[in-house]
């Protein structure tokens, strides 16, 4: 099209059939700041928490941050639905959200604490450090 | 935030979250929340509504904590140590099914001395534990009376202690004293120099108990200590005097809450993607890895 309207009208600008092939391009360009993990350590003595919390010293719980991209494939084993709420927000409403980049798998932590009647407790608790994020 | 769901609806946020009062205080202070305010009890985040639940005052009626016996607390920490790595990640120990250990020194104990301490006079020791914080979802898996004894004589052998431990019942119904239920008979042997904890496994002893979910455990030991070890000759003239430290109670559980960590559930770890696609491969953004984007 752009070579027929070259054609027709030599000197149009070149400018804008570029232009209008960037515009273009851009919708599958990958987000550069995409949906990742993302490392964040924290020790309890900064919350003043290390009172009755006597180990671990310092946690990482991580998280997820960064934006979906429309061609999710299999990379952040997205169910199917995930595309289609892109296509929704993108074609019918964009009061719907699109989606976001959440953990999708925990590892577990142990926790020694001092309890309130001084007693000592050991525990290992579920999902409290995230290790890999995913679009939903 | 606000968003953060889950301990949102359910005031069930792992107990070490549960702030003492000054983070509460730190906190509150900082979003600005009319203090003890019944309404803010909605608006606030996990950690504070854990602690409002405390009760109408929240965190203001929170008792200090007890400070624990320091030599408790250096056992504990070998135990964590043992168990999980610097950044507390559980260590995967084959076989190991306990996932939560507490540790309880005797709320109270009185030492009945005979009236002359001759050699080879029998000490008897009277202790009750309070076991409070066991919740109904932890399931003993194995208990242990954790002894360490202080000796005046400094002694490079071994001593070997013939102990008797028995369980009190408190019958509060009749005001009769307490009977003894059931009573154990064992020796100790341990090498002084090493100063080590003794352990002493008491899971059949009181499996009964923490099945009844039990709260007070009132023991009494009778014991005297001979130098030397059980093959050698342990001669009645070798009686040593030693003071027995109040024992501590450590109970191995099995925390079946959905918070704890359960090793080897399929249900919890390894579960696929709910999609039905193949986990994604090796490299993938999900793992945080830039290059694997292309």
């Amino acid at each position: 099209a752009s070579r027929q309207r070259r054609n027709e009208n030599p000197k149009a600008a070149p400018a804008t059939s570029a232009r209008n092939l960037s515009e273009y391009l851009k919708q599958f360009v990958f987000p550069q700041n995409e949906c990742e993990l993302h490392s964040f350590r924290l020790s309890f003595s900064q919350l003043r928490w290390d009172r009755w919390i006597i180990a671990p010293h310092r946690y990482s719980p991580q998280f997820c941050r960064g934006e979906c991209p429309r061609a999710l494939g299999h990379r952040y084993g997205s169910p199917v639905h995930t595309m289609v709420q892109t296509l929704i927000y993108e074609r019918l409403d964009p009061s719907v959200p699109r989606p976001s980049c959440v953990p999708a798998a925990y590892s577990p932590l142990s926790v020694l604490t001092i309890e309130p009647d001084g007693s000592i407790v050991y525990k290992e608790y579920e999902d409290m450090i995230a290790t890999k994020c995913t679009c939903r | 935030s606000p968003r953060s769901r889950g301990w949102e609806d359910s005031a069930e946020a792992p107990g070490f979250l549960a702030a003492p009062e000054d983070a509460a205080n730190q906190l509150s202070a900082g979003l600005q929340l009319p203090q003890g305010e019944a309404p803010a009890h909605a608006l606030l985040p996990p950690l504070l509504k854990v602690l409002h639940n405390r009760g109408p005052r929240g965190w203001h009626s929170e008792a200090p904590r007890l400070q624990p016996d320091s030599r408790a607390l250096r056992y504990m920490k070998r135990l964590y140590r043992m168990s999980a790595t610097r950044d507390g990640i559980p260590k995967a120990q084959r076989g190991r099914l306990y996932n939560t250990v507490r540790l309880f020194t005797p709320c109270w104990e009185c030492e009945h001395r005979p009236a002359h301490l001759g050699k080879g006079d029998v000490h008897s020791v009277d202790f009750l534990f309070n076991l409070d914080r066991v919740t109904a979802l932890e399931h003993l898996l194995k208990s242990v009376l954790l002894y360490s004894f202080d000796t005046s004589v400094p002694i490079s052998s071994s001593i070997t202690c013939m102990c008797h431990l028995s369980l009190k019942e408190h019958d509060f119904s009749s005001q009769v004293c307490p009977s003894i239920s059931h009573s154990l008979a064992f020796s100790l042997h341990f090498d002084v120099r090493k100063r080590k904890w003794v352990e002493m496994d008491v899971t059949s002893f009181l499996q009964p108990l923490i099945a009844m979910n039990r709260r007070n455990v009132h023991m009494a030991l009778n014991f005297t200590c001979l130098m030397g070890d059980p093959q050698g000759s342990t001669k009645l003239e070798n009686a040593v005097n030693v003071t027995l430290v109040p024992p501590s109670l450590l109970l191995y559980l099995n925390d079946t809450s959905e918070q704890a960590y359960h090793r080897g559930s399929s249900l919890r770890h390894g579960r696929k993607s709910s999609s039905p696609l193949v986990d994604p491969p090796k490299g993938d953004r999900g793992q945080g890895n830039p290059q694997g984007k292309r």
